[in-house]
């Protein structure tokens, strides 16, 4: 598969593109989270274009993001369900 | 440091990516 290119993304509408990034993004996560795959690439496409190429590119940085992302989750759905009793 | 990620974004549907069952 061809690397993602800005110039690629600049050709899509907007709402393609983030669909573009998300399918690349999508197997990388699901390899690390499966279960909560679909939500953390939904969370991370709420991040800039510019900067989600770069995480494309950079494994690393991926990884760390994936982990961030977990972390918000988890403490998300933590709260939820302490204040979901009503 | 607080994180810019928010848990309720909605989640992504892949097209193409196949789930191994």
């Amino acid at each position: 598969q061809e690397p993602l290119t800005a110039s690629m993304l600049a050709a899509a509408p907007p709402q393609e593109q983030k669909q573009m990034i998300g399918e690349r993004l999508y197997p990388l996560i699901h390899a690390m989270h499966t279960s909560l795959a679909g939500k953390i690439t939904g969370m991370l496409l709420e991040i800039d274009n510019s900067e989600l190429l770069l995480l494309l590119e950079s494994p690393e940085s991926l990884r760390s993001k994936i982990e961030e992302a977990v972390a918000v989750l988890q403490a998300h759905q933590a709260t939820e369900s302490t204040h979901k009793s009503g | 440091r607080k994180s810019t990620l928010n848990p309720n974004a909605k989640e992504f549907n892949p097209r193409s990516f196949a789930q191994p069952k």
